[in-house]
């Protein structure tokens, strides 16, 4: 799996999924 | 110079039980239909020790472990008007388990416990109506969807230690029927859902917040996730298909691992789970634990894959009692469970 398939990789995004959700 | 001749052949025989040592068998002799097997942590008198459940359509019965492998049935729950569909363990509980009532759909969902004073049997009702997937998580919690479409709801439900009270939260609701949930393994506080429109979900379960939808294409249609694995930054989620096509270059994959980067919703295959040449069957029923999945097929066959090697390394043929029926990965130890509908179980180490 490579970022050319999958776009940039967080190592944080669970974080940063959440700040960015809805509450 | 048979194996060059016949590599698939001889690839097969070997795998016939594989990895599995039958160690024991459990006979219901209850007339009944046996739908479903699990194992529970319970304490008894001051010890706590692992006992295997045995759903039957109207009782379900724990069994405690006696010397040289050998089990006694201890307790049963009787069920009078709703017939039992599944075992929901609760893992990382003692003395608690939950069930699923229904005919075609989940109606019912108890908790089963043992009162502390008396040790009487009891049970209570957690969650009624029209329920579409549940699953029992860490830290005696369990969640479940449950209405149609205009009143959708995802709820999560805490136990207390002794299971009579509980605490329930509601989950944002993705709008769509929920066909499955799984752990993440690695991350304790993410919740991950398929749905019957191809979408994986994610949830924080400590905040309640849906965090992201991602499409994952029309070839997963109505897929189940069984487990899911963060690492490196990205979700490798183990998906089934009971209602998937064949796919000629591929076999006949019955679990498929892919991986999804969460933060840009974009997934790629990684790898199928096929059956060995020979062998022929859609998912029916099966269970992971760790690297280990297992699925029964609908020609009667069980099959093992270890998802890091990639490729089957079991199968448990349909024996002379007949085919199997249902399968579960023992919770306390590497075991694995296999029933029939006439009531028999087999416990094999793996």
């Amino acid at each position: 799996c490579s970022e050319s398939d999958l776009g940039p990789i967080s190592l944080n995004w669970f974080e940063e999924l959440t700040s960015e959700a809805p509450p | 110079k048979v194996a060059e001749e016949h590599p698939d052949e001889i690839w097969c025989d070997s795998l016939k039980l594989g990895n599995l040592q039958l160690v024991s068998k459990l006979k219901n002799p209850s007339d009944s239909c046996s739908v479903d097997v699990s194992t529970v942590w319970w304490e008894g008198t001051g010890s706590k020790e692992s006992r295997i459940i045995t759903a039957c359509e109207f009782t379900v019965s724990l069994w405690k472990s006696l010397d040289n492998w050998q089990w006694r049935k201890v307790y049963t729950w009787h069920f009078t008007e709703i017939p039992v569909l599944q075992i929901i363990p609760l893992w990382d509980t003692c003395n608690l388990v939950c069930v699923a009532l229904g005919h075609l759909e989940i109606r019912e969902i108890r908790l089963l416990f043992c009162s502390d004073d008396d040790e009487c049997l009891k049970q209570s009702l957690v969650k009624s109506g029209n329920i579409k997937a549940v699953l029992g998580l860490r830290h005696k919690r369990l969640v479940c969807s449950n209405g149609t479409l205009h009143d959708h709801q995802v709820d999560l439900m805490t136990f207390s230690g002794s299971g009579r009270s509980k605490e329930k939260r509601t989950l944002m609701s993705p709008e769509e029927t929920i066909l499955a949930f799984a752990e993440v393994q690695g991350m304790q506080d993410a919740l991950l859902g398929t749905t019957l429109m191809s979408n994986i979900v994610i949830w924080n379960l400590k905040t309640g917040q849906l965090l992201k939808k991602m499409q994952i294409g029309n070839s997963y249609q109505a897929s189940i996730c069984h487990k899911a694995y963060s690492d490196m930054g990205l979700l490798f989620v183990v998906l089934s298909h009971p209602h998937g096509k064949e796919i000629e270059s591929m076999g006949s994959p019955i679990f498929r691992l892919i991986a999804i980067n969460p933060k840009t919703a974009l997934s790629v295959d990684v790898r199928p789970y096929s059956l060995p040449q020979g062998h022929t069957g859609r998912f029916l029923d099966g269970e992971v634990k760790d690297n280990l999945a297992a699925a029964v097929l609908t020609s009667g066959t069980i099959a093992v894959w270890d998802l890091f090697l990639g490729h089957c390394t079991a199968l448990l043929l349909p024996n002379s009692d007949g085919n199997w029926s249902f399968v579960k990965w023992s919770g306390t130890d590497s075991c694995l469970l296999a029933g029939q509908k006439n009531g028999s179980v087999f416990v094999y180490s793996y």
